[in-house]
């Protein structure tokens, strides 16, 4: 079994063999290792824990290691996803073309903006909040995108538990109370400028 | 020294510290591990590579260890930053307060758009790119948000470079060639996305 550490590397090993040369056919885990800024060992354990896949000595295949990879991820299938929330954040996240190109798809879009609903954002309609439960059912949406302000999102995340939502991608700095089914991703960019920092600060050997 | 892998922990651990009770004397690196969702023998060997911190079978005391990881990440300091594309992203970036309670000040922002250039956003002035140079050496800035489109990405990460910057958090979907001396820290969101997928499979125990 793959533990959730490993898979936030198996990601970044994904974008690796995706940038790699399309006709090449074969790829070492020291060369993965390196791309990504892992140790070779590393590599190897997580890739291990996918099954048999490279041979000792002469790599792995491209191709098949993708795929391995992608199905461990869950995104060898496409999912539907809502975005809840259609300020700043929810506008640059429905134009973003890396979601789709992983199998995601944002389906439908909610605000509580009176001013915002009827409107078409990125061939979206905005629909109000009431018809969140009708459209997860209908649409077998299983994801949701929560960009809303922190005093709404604990209130909005228990209307898409109840509407039977699976997953949730959480962008309000708040901790959110959700049933054991239902998983939890919370981002907070603050971490990816903290990794900038110890990187700058370390190259000039402090 | 911390590996860029650990640095990454030490971001969660953080925050785990940041939400522990402020009247707690003690926390141990099994509450952290449970918290963050590692090994309890990762987190004793992340924090050992800080120094001497916790003892044994006593644990660690919070205050202690959350200023000895703001120092191995560098942000026990401030750190002077500039937004180049002041679009959806850059926008929400610009408002979201995460960045600021960790010592982030985002100091200018810039774009190329006439229309925008020398509207006030949150506070600030939109500059125009030629006065890019002149604000990061008066200014003393060393890291730069980047959220500008793909096509303009790489033209942008050269002048910053040209103007001094050390650092760059860019959210364009391409790689940037960057000379070795300045850091680069890329975000893809889709990431997150796949470990919400991962984390929803493998809870139906796919
Ligand atoms: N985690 C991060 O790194 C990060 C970065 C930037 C922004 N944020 C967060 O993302 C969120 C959105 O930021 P933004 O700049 O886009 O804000 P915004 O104000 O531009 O957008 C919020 C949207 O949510 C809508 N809304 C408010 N209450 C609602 C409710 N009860 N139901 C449905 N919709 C509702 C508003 O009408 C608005 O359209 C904020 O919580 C912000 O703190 C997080
Ligand atoms: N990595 C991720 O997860 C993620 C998520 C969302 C968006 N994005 C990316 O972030 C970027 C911004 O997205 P957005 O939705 O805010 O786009 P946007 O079009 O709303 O904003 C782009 C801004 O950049 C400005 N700009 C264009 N060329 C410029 C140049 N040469 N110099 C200075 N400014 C320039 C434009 O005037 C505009 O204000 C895009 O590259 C997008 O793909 C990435």
């Amino acid at each position: 079994r793959v533990s959730r550490a490993a898979a936030q590397r198996l990601s970044l090993y994904l974008r690796c063999l995706t940038a790699w040369p399309s006709d090449a056919e074969k790829i070492s885990s020291s060369q993965i290792a390196a791309a990504v800024g892992v140790s070779d060992a590393q590599v190897r354990r997580d890739l291990a824990a996918l099954g048999h896949l490279g041979q000792r000595g002469i790599g792995y295949e491209p191709r098949e290691l993708a795929t391995a990879i992608r199905e461990a991820l869950g995104i060898h299938r496409t999912w539907r996803v809502v975005l809840v929330g259609v300020g700043n954040l929810g506008r640059a996240l429905l134009r973003y073309q890396g979601f789709r190109a992983q199998g995601f798809q944002i389906v439908a879009v909610f605000d509580n903006q009176p001013t915002k609903i009827g409107e078409c954002i990125e061939g979206l309609r905005v629909r109000p909040l009431h018809e969140l439960e009708a459209t997860v059912t209908t649409e077998g949406v299983e994801l949701a995108i929560l960009t809303v302000p922190k005093e709404a999102a604990q209130s909005v995340a228990d209307a898409l538990v109840r509407a039977g939502i699976r997953g949730i991608l959480n962008f309000a700095p708040v901790v959110l109370r959700l049933p054991q089914h239902v998983q939890l991703v919370t981002v907070d960019l603050a971490i990816q400028l903290e990794q900038l920092t110890f990187l700058v600060q370390h190259a000039n050997g402090v």
